[in-house]
This record gives structure tokens, C-alpha cells and sequence, in this order.
């Protein structure tokens, strides 16, 4: 998370830390009900050949090759709370186009469900589109300036950008911002999500119930933190059927 | 002189016919058709001598055993008769013709021409008397006729009457009524009818005749055309027949047997009689403590069954089995089959368990017998009721944990999203 701020421990209880069996940590993400967490896709895709852009279910992570863990606040450090879970099963979204990162989303089912308490909780789907200009919080373990990464959790509090000014501010890179995609952060660049923050969540709190919901998970984006350079993220609203299809959760 | 003719048809005329007969002469000519036709005989000429009541010259046309006419003259008088135009019908299937001339003659006479045909015998319109007409459907055809019956009726070996098939009719009802066939109709003619009453060991048929009790009788002899007959094991009622019902018979017997019999002949509108059957009384019963007793009667008595059921909330308790209803009977011996059982309280039994979730009792004593309530909560603030259902369950008349909305489906605990403890500072606008 570049030129973000520490998070208040227990703010994010629904944060997930992926990591290798080896308690390498490599990507973030967000639990759904109880007994599931969403990431990015490209999270769970390890291609031998980089670049080979095409997906070989061989290039998968499969259940037994990572855990997933709950209740983390310090990124190496153990924490009192923390939870290691086992996975059951591992689902990429069936559209999921590893060159161009459409529909990067994955839902890992976990074996058995973590025991919820104040610091392992899960978010809200969302229950409508959300807007220009809404303020999200995207908070995770990944890199931050300098490539320094942190002791604990951190996040950025960042507005959603409009798509046609995140679509043109990619269009000379030639990357193409897609419909199942969300863009935010500043016009000058700073706040933004970066490596190893990929499958965390980009969060909001409804006005009216007071709870906070997924708006998107951290997915790609053109170096970090670069003027013009918005985070683009994976947008859940028009997901959630697939979502809530594969994994049954409901708010 | 005779003559034998067997034709279907002919012609007879006097001796010497058209020229004058002579005298002193007799002829006969025996006309013999098949049966079922008559033979009708009409003269084209008549001329005979006239005489006082024809007992000179004459024509005699006469059956077996009557005389069908005696013509003789030329015109008709109050004393003597000429054919003219009038035709002679044989009843039956015989007619002899005889011309008599007796010795002198005053003057010339030329006879008679006379043709004959066989004629068909309508039996089906001519035949009244009862003897002999059919009993429901006549058909005639040339020659003869015959008889048919209305559909569920079989002709007769008499080829006349029409009887029904009535035998084997077997009765196992506790209860009924028995009529003769077609009743109150007449009854068939020709038939002999069986009924059987076949109930188990153990009842006593009693019958009772009832309404209508007409069955041909005669005046001298104890019914000797139609009858009924009651027999039970050795035991036989009647015959019965005439108008007078008879008087209720009681035939302490569990199989009862019925003969009815009709002869060929009469109208008689027929009987009919209902019957009952009982058996040994059994003791009277009460019902369980918070129980009933279906059908409830005064009196049970062998066969009878008695359903024990309990008040809502209650089931019946017997053998320490828990049932919903349970069934007696009267025995044959007077005994009930089984004695009354008790009706205990429903008891739902410890509520299960809810993933995520506990229960609490209502009651102090964790009552969990009909109409205890109990409540699920889930593990707040972590989950929380789906549809956010009140979580309260009462122990249903069937035994089962019950909510309003869920009936009995447990609740489901959700987990709380999107609420965390620790709550961040305002997100700024």
C-alpha cells in the first residue's frame, strides 16, 4: 500500500492473509459468510511460462499449496488472534483472462470455518452499483514506497474515479479498462494499492445500515502510486451473482 | 267320399261343379295346414237347395269339435245362411268341408265353388289367456311365434315365462335389507332365488319383513305355486306366502340361508325384509384422562371397535409405546380385546442443537412437555438470525419444536457482516 496509513487493528476483521505453507505471505483477500474468502484470480495462477498468457489448470495453486490465514494484523509477526486455515477447494471466475485481468476474481472454499470474533468477521456483498467519487478504504500487507514492505496491516482511504477518465487515462498504455472493473485513487497519483496487495479488499460503509460492503479486490494496475496511474480493481456488483451462485453466502 | 288336402291352398267345389249336383251325395274334404296358421275359406259360387234350417242339401264347414257354419239356398233368411261374401276362419290349423245333397231335388242347383288358404295365426295378438301368451316379448312370424325377455331376464325351459338368474346372492353386512326381485314390482316368474347371510361366528341374525308382502297362495293349499323359506342350521321358517307378513324371526344363528320360489304364473308384487346382527355385549367403557372414545355408544356388543384417541397435546400411551390413536374390539365372548390404555403429555424431548446459536428454556425447570417454549438466540454480535425470526419454538400436540414462521426447521444463524468492533473514524467525505 503506497503513502497509506497504518490500520487501526480489528477495523478489517474480514481481511484474509494468503501465504505459502511456509508462512510466506503473497496476496490478500476478504471473507465471505463463513466458510469462504474471495482474492484475485491471478493470486491463484502461477504460470511456469509468464509468458504464456493462456491458463493450464496445471499453472493452479491447488488447495494443498497454500493456507489461508484469519485475524492477522502484523504482517510476519504472529498474532494473538490469528487463525490458519486449511482449503477445501479453489474456484476461478469461469471468464477470468489472465492477459488482461478481466473478471480477476477467485473464491477459495476453507475446509472447516473460523471461529468469528472482533477480529475475524466477515464484509457485506453490495447491494447496489457504487458511485464516482465514493470514498474506499483498500488495505494490505503489499509493498510501499521504496519497495519497503510493512510490519502490519495497512490501508489507503482513496476515491472511486470515474470509468471513462480511468478508461482514458490507460488507453495510451494500450491496457484496456473493462465493465467488471473499477478504477480509484488520486488524479495526481500517491495513495494506491501495489504488489502483494492483490486479492485484498477495496471496502466502503453503507450510510443507511451502517456496514460495510466489498465494492471491489485489489487487481491491477501501472506501477504504483503514479500520477494518471489509477488502482484498477475487480468490481463485485455486477460479480455478485457468481459470487453468491458459487458460494451460497448471503448478506 | 273324403278327401285329405294339405296344401297351403285349394279349391273344393260340388260334385259335376258348374253343372248341377246330383243328388243323394256326400262329400268331405279335410283341410289340414301347418300350425300356426288357420285356413280361411270363401266361396266364389253358392247354389244349393234351401230347406228349413238347411236339412235338405248343406254345406257344413266344422272343426274338431265345433261347427264353424252350415250354408245352404241362394240368399240368406232368418232360417238359413248362404256364404256370400263372408269368409270362414278355422281357429286352429283342422277345417272339414261337407256337402250333403239329400235324395230329391225340385230343381237344378249348380253347388258351390269354394277356394281355401292357409292363413297366418298371430299368436302374439290372439293369444290372452295367460296359459299361453308370453311373458314379456311376443314375436309372431309366418308359421309361429316365440317369446323373449327383458334384458337381465332368461327364457324359460317353457319357452313362455321369464325367470331371473337370483341364486348366490350373499350378504356379509351386520345389517341389510333383502328384497324379492323387481320389488315392489311383481316378481319373476319361474325363478328360484337364494340369498345367504354369512357373518362370523359370534352374531345372531334376526330379520324382520317389511312394507309389501304379497306371494301367490291358494286358498286350500299352503302355497303351492310361489313361496319363501328362511332355514338356519337345522331351523326352517315357513313357507311363507299369501299377503300376512310373518312374524320377526330371531335365528340365534351367525349363517342364515333365504329360498324364494316362483312358479310360472301370477302377479304378485313380492316382500321384503331387513336384517340385524348382533352379538355379545361387552362392558361399558370409559375414556382415558385427557382421552376419548370414538364412536361413543351406549352399548358396544361383538365386533363393535372403539378408537381411543387423546386431547391435543396427548398421545396414547400403550405398552410404553407412544401411538396416535389406539383400537379395541369386542370380542366374541363379551371381552374387550385390549384395555384401555392412558394418554400421557407430549414430551418434544431436549431441543437440538443450533450451529452458531444456543437455547434457552422459558420455564424455570426446563419444562420441554406440550406447549413449553423455548428460545434460540445465535452467537451475537458475531451471527445473527436469518429473516430475523423471533427464535421462539413451542412444544407442538405432534411433538415437535415449532415456530411460527420456521414450523419446524431450526433457525439459521448468519454471520454478521460488515460490522466490526473496532470502528474506524469516519470515512471523509
Amino acid at each position: 500500500i503506497f503513502n497509506g496509513r497504518p490500520a487501526q487493528k480489528g477495523t478489517t476483521p474480514w481481511i484474509a492473509m494468503l501465504s505459502h505453507l511456509n508462512g510466506q505471505p503473497f496476496c490478500g483477500g476478504s471473507l465471505l459468510g463463513t466458510n469462504w474468502v474471495l482474492t484475485a484470480a491471478h493470486c491463484l495462477h502461477h504460470p511456469l511460462d509468464p509468458e504464456d498468457p493462456t491458463l493450464h489448470s496445471s499453472d493452479l495453486l491447488g488447495p494443498s499449496d497454500f493456507k489461508i490465514v484469519m485475524g492477522k494484523h502484523w504482517r510476519r509477526r504472529s498474532d494473538e488472534d490469528e487463525q490458519h486455515l486449511s482449503v477445501r477447494r479453489v474456484v476461478l471466475h469461469p471468464s477470468y483472462n489472465p492477459s488482461t485481468f478481466e473478471n480477476d476474481l477467485g473464491l477459495v472454499e476453507l475446509s472447516e470455518s473460523p471461529r468469528l470474533n472482533e477480529f475475524v468477521m466477515p464484509i457485506c456483498l453490495p447491494e447496489h452499483p457504487s458511485t464516482e467519487g465514493t470514498m474506499v478504504i483498500v488495505s494490505g500487507w503489499g509493498k510501499q514506497f521504496l519497495q519497503r514492505l510493512p510490519e502490519n496491516l495497512m490501508e489507503i482511504e482513496i476515491p472511486i474515479v470515474n470509468y471513462d477518465t480511468c478508461q482514458e487515462a490507460y488507453a495510451p498504455l494500450k491496457k484496456k479498462v473493462t465493465k467488471d472493473m473499477i478504477c480509484a485513487g488520486e488524479k495526481e497519483g500517491g495513495k494506491d494499492a501495489c504488489a502483494g496487495d492483490s486479492g485484498g479488499p477495496m471496502m466502503t460503509k453503507d450510510q443507511e445500515t451502517n456496514q460495510w460492503y466489498l465494492v471491489g479486490v485489489v487487481s491491477w494496475g501501472e506501477d504504483c502510486g503514479k500520477k494518471d496511474r489509477y488502482g484498477v480493481y475487480s468490481y463485485i456488483y455486477p460479480n455478485k451473482d457468481w459470487i453468491q451462485r458459487v458460494s451460497g453466502v448471503r448478506n | 267320399h273324403t278327401v285329405e288336402l294339405n296344401e297351403m291352398f285349394g279349391q273344393i267345389q260340388s260334385p259335376g261343379y258348374p253343372d248341377s249336383y246330383p243328388s243323394d251325395s256326400e262329400v268331405t274334404w279335410n283341410i289340414t295346414v301347418p300350425e300356426g296358421f288357420r285356413i280361411k275359406l270363401y266361396f266364389m259360387h253358392f247354389n244349393l237347395e234351401s230347406s228349413y234350417l238347411c236339412e235338405y242339401d248343406y254345406v257344413k264347414v266344422e272343426t274338431e269339435d265345433q261347427v264353424l257354419a252350415t250354408f245352404c239356398g241362394r240368399e240368406t233368411t232368418d232360417t238359413e245362411q248362404t256364404p256370400g261374401q263372408e269368409v270362414v276362419l278355422s281357429p286352429g290349423s283342422f277345417m272339414s268341408v261337407t256337402f250333403r245333397s239329400d235324395f230329391s231335388n225340385e230343381e237344378r242347383f249348380t253347388g258351390f265353388d269354394a277356394h281355401y288358404m292357409a292363413v297366418d295365426v298371430d299368436e302374439c295378438k290372439e293369444r290372452e289367456d295367460e296359459e299361453l301368451s308370453c311373458d314379456h316379448y311376443c314375436h309372431n312370424y309366418i308359421g309361429g311365434y316365440y317369446c323373449s325377455c327383458r334384458f337381465g331376464y332368461i327364457l324359460h325351459t317353457d319357452n313362455r315365462t321369464c325367470r331371473v338368474e337370483c341364486s348366490g346372492n350373499l350378504f356379509t353386512q351386520r345389517t341389510g335389507t333383502i328384497t324379492s326381485p323387481d320389488y315392489p314390482n311383481p316378481y319373476p316368474k319361474s325363478s328360484e332365488c337364494s340369498y345367504t347371510i354369512d357373518l362370523e361366528e359370534g352374531f345372531m341374525v334376526s330379520l324382520q319383513f317389511e312394507d309389501i308382502f304379497d306371494i301367490e297362495d291358494h286358498p286350500e293349499v299352503t302355497c303351492p305355486y310361489d313361496y319363501i323359506k328362511i332355514k338356519a342350521g337345522p331351523k326352517v321358517w315357513g313357507p311363507f306366502c299369501g299377503e300376512t307378513s310373518p312374524e320377526p324371526i330371531s335365528t340365534q344363528s351367525h349363517s342364515v340361508q333365504i329360498l324364494f320360489r316362483s312358479d310360472n304364473s301370477g302377479e304378485n308384487r313380492g316382500w321384503r325384509l331387513s336384517y340385524r346382527a348382533a352379538g355379545n355385549e361387552c362392558p361399558k367403557l370409559q375414556p382415558p384422562l385427557f382421552g376419548k372414545i370414538e364412536p361413543s355408544q351406549a352399548v358396544y356388543s361383538f365386533k363393535d371397535q372403539a378408537l381411543i384417541s387423546c386431547d391435543t397435546g396427548y398421545k396414547v400411551l400403550k405398552d410404553s409405546e407412544i401411538m396416535d390413536t389406539f383400537q379395541i374390539e369386542c370380542l366374541k365372548d363379551g371381552t374387550w380385546s385390549n384395555k384401555i390404555p392412558t394418554c400421557k403429555i407430549v414430551d418434544c424431548g431436549v431441543p437440538a442443537g443450533l450451529k452458531h446459536g444456543l437455547v434457552t428454556f422459558s420455564t424455570r425447570n426446563n419444562l420441554t412437555t406440550y406447549k413449553s417454549e423455548i428460545r434460540y438466540s445465535c452467537q451475537q454480535p458475531y451471527y445473527k438470525m436469518l429473516h430475523n425470526v423471533t427464535g421462539i419454538y413451542t412444544c407442538s400436540a405432534h411433538g415437535a419444536w415449532t415456530n411460527e414462521v420456521l414450523k419446524r426447521s431450526l433457525p439459521t444463524c448468519l454471520p454478521v457482516c460488515g460490522l466490526p468492533k473496532f470502528s474506524r473514524k469516519q470515512i471523509s467525505r
